[in-house]
């Protein structure tokens, strides 16, 4: 629907012949406001409007309706750019277990992520078990109890530990020792304001070392996903990212500069709350949503 | 003189920037920028007018109408008037997936508590995991009761069962928890319909994330057209929040925010202020 915007601002620009300075100003307007309008950071689609209007002058625009399909084709290009343009997958060890951990803002989606990978993981061979090191939500422990019995992953926590590092500790050792493959470890929310919860997710990584940080990311985030993302970049080595709610009206521009400012790729797409709503990223459908 | 046409553009188009840039969406910013051209080409200056102080004045009060849309609420008072009608005051919570609803409830009954009113939780989330525990565990801290049956129940059931606990025992405030849901999804709106047309509360509290971008639009237009909104609750404003979503709740629901949340504890909920905003976004 938003994307019918950028294409009725498009097809009404280029209708004529060779576009002249006020339709190209008009063009960049049009585009600057729909990439906005999907929740891309500011300076973001700044710098796509100008790409594509550098691109477009450089090698000089078709004439007709094939110059449309060329500027589309270079907003697409462009925001694909970000993304990298192949797919990039979850890295699960052959040889040896794996630790994921997830991290990000207050109800981003990360308990119900844990339990939608911990399945995806078990899909694919793995012998899989979860640990919630969040020990101030209410009921955090249970809400993973309960997503986890349906696919019989364990489950470990220790809500009464003040110390979300031991708890990580101790759940890692046990399921090592009963010979888990793959350990997903669910962290609590936390933005960048909150130096001490900043401070314990930097002492979470150092001491558990995990093979991947995922950032789960609320597809319904605007322009401060791509600073909040940084922070997180900051503190931690942030792997990959996660979008979730993309089944909520939001275009994902949010999650996008997100995945940009913590210079990672995306690796999933969540678009619901039920367990088998996980679909490996597609930057060429993620981009064309965004788009319209 | 007038303000000319182009150093009225001008002017609109860094204003423009400024509001994307403090996370007004895309909708209300166009709104605002438009109110704002209008009313700069009504002013007449002379050349000891100081232009850059009618500009911020005339912005001020585009900002100011939008941000006080109608009669502001002042939750104790309506309290008090449902006290003496010897009803419990029965106040529904809604919104999109992880907004911070649950926790809102929480921080008002502790609010209640403290400017001394009793208040009944109904835990009308019956859909989510972990969701009745997580609300028991906040009565509990409170030392607030929770009406709750099993999961998978019906939340319309639920809330008219607090309803009438709240009603029987001469309780204050009844305040319904409700599952998160999109709000283009039909069938979870058609479902919320039913809860308040069940519970027929006095109030519907529209909460809202700050952080949420454009989507936001779509939420508050929604849930004003299926459900209608008395209020805004507007949380994790402590996450370093420009405003701007502020600005874009109360220009499409046309409703007052009621609550800021600002963070994770009971006692971090102010209540709205309208110069906090302005503060923050005018330059
Ligand atoms: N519609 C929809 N809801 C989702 C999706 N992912 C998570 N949710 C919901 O979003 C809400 C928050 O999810 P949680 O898993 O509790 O989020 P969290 O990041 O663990 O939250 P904290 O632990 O409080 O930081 C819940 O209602 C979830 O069911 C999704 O892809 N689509
Ligand atoms: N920093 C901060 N965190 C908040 C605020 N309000 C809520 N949260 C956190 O956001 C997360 C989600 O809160 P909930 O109360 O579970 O949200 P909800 O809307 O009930 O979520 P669902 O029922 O799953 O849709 C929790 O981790 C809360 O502690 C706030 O004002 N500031
Ligand atoms: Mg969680
Ligand atoms: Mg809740």
């Amino acid at each position: 629907k938003l994307g019918s915007a950028l294409n009725t601002a498009i097809s009404k620009i280029l209708r004529g012949g060779p576009p002249d300075k006020e339709q190209i100003r008009e063009l960049k307007n049009a585009m600057l406001k729909a990439l906005l309008e999907a929740d891309v950071q500011f300076d973001l689609a700044a710098e796509v409007v100008n790409e594509v209007e550098r691109k477009s002058m450089d090698k000089g625009l078709p004439d007709g309706l094939s110059r449309k399909k060329s500027v589309l084709s270079i907003i697409h290009d462009e925001l694909s750019k970000f993304l990298g343009t192949r797919v990039y997958p979850l890295t699960l060890h052959p040889d040896r277990p794996t630790l994921i951990m997830l991290v990000g803002i207050q109800g981003s989606g990360k308990t119900t992520t844990a339990a939608k990978l911990a399945k995806y993981i078990q899909k694919r061979g793995k012998k899989v078990a979860v640990v919630t090191v969040d020990n101030f939500r209410p009921g955090a422990y249970e809400q993973l109890q309960q997503l986890c019995s349906s696919i019989k992953v364990p489950v470990y926590g220790d809500p009464e530990n003040k110390n979300a590092v031991k708890i990580a500790t101790d759940g890692v050792k046990k399921f090592l020792d009963e010979k888990y493959n793959t350990i997903i470890i669910d962290t609590a929310g936390r933005h960048k304001e909150e130096k001490a919860l900043l401070k314990e997710m930097k002492e979470l990584t150092d001491k558990i070392k995990p093979d991947e940080i995922i950032l789960v990311v609320d597809g319904n985030l605007g322009q401060a996903a791509h600073d909040q993302a940084s922070a997180f970049a900051e503190v931690t080595k942030v792997g990959s990212v996660i979008v979730t709610k993309m089944d909520g009206s939001a275009k994902g521009g949010g999650s996008l500069s997100a995945a940009v400012a913590a210079n990672v790729p995306i690796k999933f797409l969540a678009d619901g709350e039920d367990i088998d709503s996980l679909e490996e990223f597609n930057p060429t459908s993620f981009v064309g949503r965004l788009i319209g | 003189t007038d303000f000319s046409i182009k150093s009225i553009a001008k002017v609109n188009k860094e204003l423009k920037d400024i509001l994307i840039k403090n996370e007004v969406a895309v909708k209300t910013t166009d709104e605002i920028c438009k109110r704002f051209a209008k009313k700069l080409s009504k002013i007449e200056y002379t050349r000891f007018s100081n232009t850059r102080s009618i500009v911020l004045t005339t912005l001020r009060e585009v900002l100011l109408e939008i941000l006080t849309p109608s009669q502001s609420i002042d939750l104790i008072e309506l309290v008090k008037i449902a006290k003496e009608r010897k009803n419990p005051l029965v106040i529904a919570f809604f919104g999109v997936n992880g907004v911070g609803k649950t926790l809102s409830i929480a921080k008002i009954g502790k609010y209640l508590m403290d400017n001394g009113y009793s208040s009944v939780f109904a835990a009308g989330d019956t859909f989510r995991a972990g969701s009745i525990q997580q609300l028991q565990k906040h009565g509990d801290n409170l030392n607030i009761r929770v009406i709750a049956q099993n999961y998978g129940s019906d939340a319309a059931a639920v809330a008219y069962d607090a309803i009438n606990h709240a009603t029987s025992k001469g309780i204050d405030v009844v305040l319904i928890d409700t599952a998160g849901r999109m709000e283009t999804n039909s069938n979870l709106m058609a479902e919320l319909q039913k809860i308040c047309k069940v519970s027929e509360p006095d109030l519907k509290f529209f909460v809202g994330d700050a952080l949420t971008g454009n989507a936001l639009i779509s939420q508050a237009k929604l849930f004003n057209q299926k459900i209608g909104i008395d209020a805004s609750i507007l949380n994790k404003i402590d996450a370093d929040v420009k405003g701007g979503a502020a600005v874009s709740v109360t220009h499409i629901s046309e409703k007052p925010i009621i609550f800021l949340g600002v963070g994770q504890n009971y006692e971090d909920l102010e209540s709205f202020s309208v110069e906090m905003i302005l503060d923050n976004i005018l330059p």
